[in-house]
């Protein structure tokens, strides 16, 4: 007998053996949603699993996945008030046809909740990509911005900041219907003004931050009506 | 006419076995997160047609058993899991993804004659 690891693989539902370069942090819900199961499991209760009953969605796949995107540093920034310009890229290529996708959330990290560095009111835009952005990437990089489409969003983020979610299921279906269309997503966070006028700060030094604490991903549910029977009808 | 009663020791009827899959012995525990392992199990035992009724069997077992006794070439009814249940994985995949995935009937909590 010899150990097949690719058919024990193919069963996972992978293709070879993952050799992951970057360790990506799991986040809270995932973990919580994992012990939850783990402890319905070890006691015997019943679970549906195609069910999350954590985000209230059906699926039997959830992933996380990173950002891709860099961040723009046009020499002409579109205000004088604009802090960060990034592109946001998430790659579905992982979800396979079959899949539904259910629920996709992008999660924007804009560092710790803390009431002690308060800072700046910020104003949050996010649009889609329509073309794909040319003129390089990075600090120095490219002098033009990237065609805009869509504005998804547009809300102002009063301190503490935190977790910031979007929903972007119909954005998602649509890439993932087409990947040719899934060019990213435009983040733009501007300096709106201090509410304390009183406060000196710095936006050179929120900016400074957001850089460097800033961290996107997209939480992705799906469901395999291969391993998923379709949700029973209501009575009416 | 009587069949005869084969003689097998408690230890040797069926029931369920522990068994610990150790991803670390994969070389898996480069990629899942989480669980290290878990507690598969497994089925093994006789099953003789005298107890065939009180191994958790089927119908279908006590049926086949009784017609393994009377034709040789019929097999003899087998022990197998009659209750399993899911685990779930979080694991990282090629692309970096973090995923957490639940799969059906990995665990055997009971073992019958089938």
């Amino acid at each position: 007998f010899q150990f097949q690891e690719h058919v024990l693989l193919q069963f996972l539902g992978l293709d070879k053996a993952p050799s992951p370069l970057k360790f990506q942090s799991v986040p809270y819900i995932l973990r919580k949603i994992f012990q939850d199961q783990e402890a319905a499991a070890t006691t015997g209760v019943f679970q549906d699993l195609c069910y999350v009953k954590q985000l209230g969605v059906r699926g039997n796949v959830l992933r996380l996945l990173p950002d891709q995107g860099f961040f723009l540093y046009s020499k002409k920034l579109s205000q004088a008030s604009s802090c960060l310009q990034k592109q946001l890229y998430f790659n579905l290529s992982a979800i396979k046809e079959k899949e539904e996708l259910t629920m996709v959330q992008l999660g924007l990290d804009l560092g710790p909740n803390t009431y002690y560095n308060l800072g700046p009111e910020l104003e949050l835009a996010l649009s889609l990509l329509e073309e794909p952005h040319v003129g390089g990437e990075g600090e120095g990089g490219g002098s033009s911005l990237p065609k805009m489409g869509k504005m998804l969003a547009l809300q102002s983020v009063p301190w503490p900041q935190g977790v910031l979610y979007f929903n972007l299921l119909h954005v998602a279906k649509d890439w993932n219907n087409n990947s040719k269309k899934n060019l990213g997503l435009f983040l733009e966070i501007l300096v709106k003004g201090h509410r304390d006028t009183e406060v000196n700060f710095q936006p050179e030094d929120t900016c400074a931050r957001l850089r460097h604490l800033l961290h996107a991903s997209l939480l992705v549910v799906t469901l395999n009506p291969e391993q998923c029977h379709p949700s029973p009808r209501k009575r009416r | 006419s009587a069949i005869p009663v084969p003689k097998a020791s408690c230890k040797n009827l069926c029931h369920r076995h522990q068994l610990f899959i150790n991803f670390r012995d994969l070389g898996w525990h480069k990629w899942i997160i989480a669980p290290r392992g878990f507690m598969a199990n497994y089925c093994h035992g006789e099953c003789p047609f005298s107890l065939t009724t009180s191994l958790n069997s089927s119908n279908y077992a006590f049926m086949q058993a009784l017609m393994s006794a009377a034709h040789p070439d019929v097999p003899h009814a087998v022990c197998i899991p009659t209750r399993l249940s899911p685990i779930s994985m979080l694991y990282h995949d090629n692309d970096d993804n973090v995923i957490l995935r639940h799969y059906e009937d990995m665990v055997v909590d009971e073992c019958g004659c089938g």
